[in-house]
């Protein structure tokens, strides 16, 4: 089951549309300090559940909204939607392609989607469930993580541990 | 529950050592012990990282670069277990010197055959050891778009030369 | 003592200004805040960055590199109010893109008129704008030794090429 | 007042006697991964009068002493001397070099030395005082210290102003 696309719209600093395709493989995300690299893994946390929002260096969780630039108003929801290849069946789904969405009203009103059908967030985790993918999978790793499990901050390494098996 | 925890953390233990040893040299050594064997699922997990011939008190007295490819062993043993279908590594690389981030990029490579891998990274030998890249830049201040680079057009995205070296 | 510090945080607040700009661009935006201006030494310091075009909730929300260059201003700072006699920097280049890392190391180089500066890094760039290098290294393994490196002879200290990219 | 030079042998990594010179402007120290270069850093602080052992990646005082390795016995001491250049009387000593030294013995013993003279640490940092030098001076940053100035763990931010006002 692969990563084949991601799109992501009025989410942190993604003012514009942006639709990225995976492919096989190890793919590279480069580019300036600030420019939006962490801001895209933000973004696949986000539509896979992330409940906490210091996780995703806001305050509140309406910060992940895109909130303008001198030229622009700020937007008025986030959207990430996060598609898959499921021909193998790995997923619970009868679908070839699963996609998974997650919208954030300014309002604070929030929908998550699966294959464009409003659906909770429930539905998405057990999706998800033993497969190693989620917000907080053992497969998204910062730098500041490798401390974390080192020190093992708040039972992190546990955690780590109860996650795979 | 106790079982299936057992039977995990053993063989992640395995993995940790045959990984940790590639990471490192073959004659490093690891390895992960239970606080309390009799009660493994009360139990914390030690980390134990000896470098060759060094006798490090904890995993706290090594250095940046090693704490790095420590933890990334034992994720990789983790992976190992429990293959998760796509990893993401932002800027992991960044602690480590050459000769290991070439490694460690192996490593990657080899786990790739299974996986799908994300890597955010400003270094360019892990640049080198992708299949595809993508450029994330704000032309628009404040707005990011995201553009496939290769080698040829990578200057466009990553400046390196723009600034005059003193 | 209010006084003092209050002079002192004036001037340090006019420097970040001014140092800011100049790791970032003269149209980016910053200040120090007085939580609780009527009460100076009961007061926490907030720090506003805001890079050009961008609208920031807090420096939080700012990338790694970001806030590495947003805090080096605020230290530079507090060297331009007052010049320590020398000043170490562990590894704080490693978040830095090329472009930055070019600006960080000619501030460097602008402070080393008057203070002595102690650099650990990974980075070619950062090296080629040292006077002085010295490598450490494990000839036996777990004892260090120091000696001095330049161009010539880095790559026996900082093996760069030893292992073959795939 | 500018450092010229550093001395240190049985602490951490250095099993063997190391000296190194210091000159004006931008030194780099440079090397692998794990070879010692945080340890120099570490002699600097732990000369400087540096108490607190978790600042030094250690669980205990003793953890600096060169703990041997499957070639060498341990040190039975722990010492590093630095030496400064003092021709523009900044520090408050009549010598035009000054060197501070530090030794920790295996048994606990401790010694700090002010040109070659056992003396109390308060000599010691009486010395630098308002000098910006110390153990925990603004002027020695490593990385986990930018997030900790930014989240002002510890009131970080706040004693880096005190520190300098
Ligand atoms: N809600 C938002 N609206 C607009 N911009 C945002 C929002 N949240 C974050 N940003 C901006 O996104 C930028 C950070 O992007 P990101 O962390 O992805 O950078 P990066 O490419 O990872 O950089 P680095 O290489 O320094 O880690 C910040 O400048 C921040 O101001
Ligand atoms: N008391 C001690 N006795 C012997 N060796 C020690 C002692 N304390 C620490 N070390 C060793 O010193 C090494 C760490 O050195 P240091 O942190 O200076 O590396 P570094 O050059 O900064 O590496 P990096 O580039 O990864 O940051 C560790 O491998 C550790 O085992
Ligand atoms: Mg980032
Ligand atoms: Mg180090």
């Amino acid at each position: 089951m692969r990563l084949t696309e991601i799109e992501v719209k009025g989410f942190k600093s993604f003012g514009d549309r942006v639709l990225v395709r995976f492919k096989e493989g190890v793919t590279g995300i480069v580019g300036p300090n600030g420019s939006g690299k962490s801001n895209v893994v933000d973004a696949i946390r986000w539509v896979l559940g992330e409940q906490k929002s210091r996780m995703l260096r806001s305050d509140k969780m309406d910060g992940v909204i895109f909130n303008g630039t001198n030229n622009r108003k700020q937007a008025a929801l986030a959207e990430v939607r996060l598609t898959f290849d499921n021909h193998k069946g790995i997923l619970p789904s009868e679908y070839r392609e699963v996609t998974i969405g997650r919208r954030l009203y300014r309002s604070g009103e929030s929908e998550y989607l699966l294959n464009g059908v409003t659906c909770r967030l429930k539905d998405i985790t057990n999706l998800f469930l033993d497969t190693g993918i989620g917000s907080d999978s053992y497969a998204i790793i910062e730098l500041k993580m490798i401390d974390e499990i080192l020190n093992d901050k708040d039972h992190s390494r546990r955690d780590l541990f109860e996650e795979a098996t | 529950a106790t079982e299936r925890f057992l039977e995990g953390f053993s063989t992640i233990r395995e993995h940790f050592i045959e990984v940790f040893r590639s990471l490192f040299t073959a004659e490093d050594d690891c390895d992960l012990i239970l606080s309390h064997p009799e009660m493994p699922l009360e139990s914390s997990i030690q980390i134990m990282a000896k470098p060759k011939g060094k006798k490090p008190q904890s995993v706290n007295q090594l250095s940046g670069g090693e704490k790095t490819l420590t933890v990334t062993a034992l994720l990789f043993a983790i992976y190992l277990y429990k293959p998760a279908p796509f990893c993401i590594f932002d800027e992991v690389d960044a602690p480590l010197d050459d000769v290991n981030i070439d490694k460690f990029n192996r490593m990657i490579r080899r786990f790739s055959k299974d996986s799908q891998f994300i890597i955010v990274t400003h270094n360019k030998r892990t640049m080198e050891t992708t299949d595809l890249m993508y450029g994330v830049t704000m032309v628009e201040q404040g707005v990011s778009r995201v553009v496939p680079v290769d080698f040829s057009n990578l200057n466009e995205y990553v400046p390196a030369d723009q600034a005059a070296v003193p």
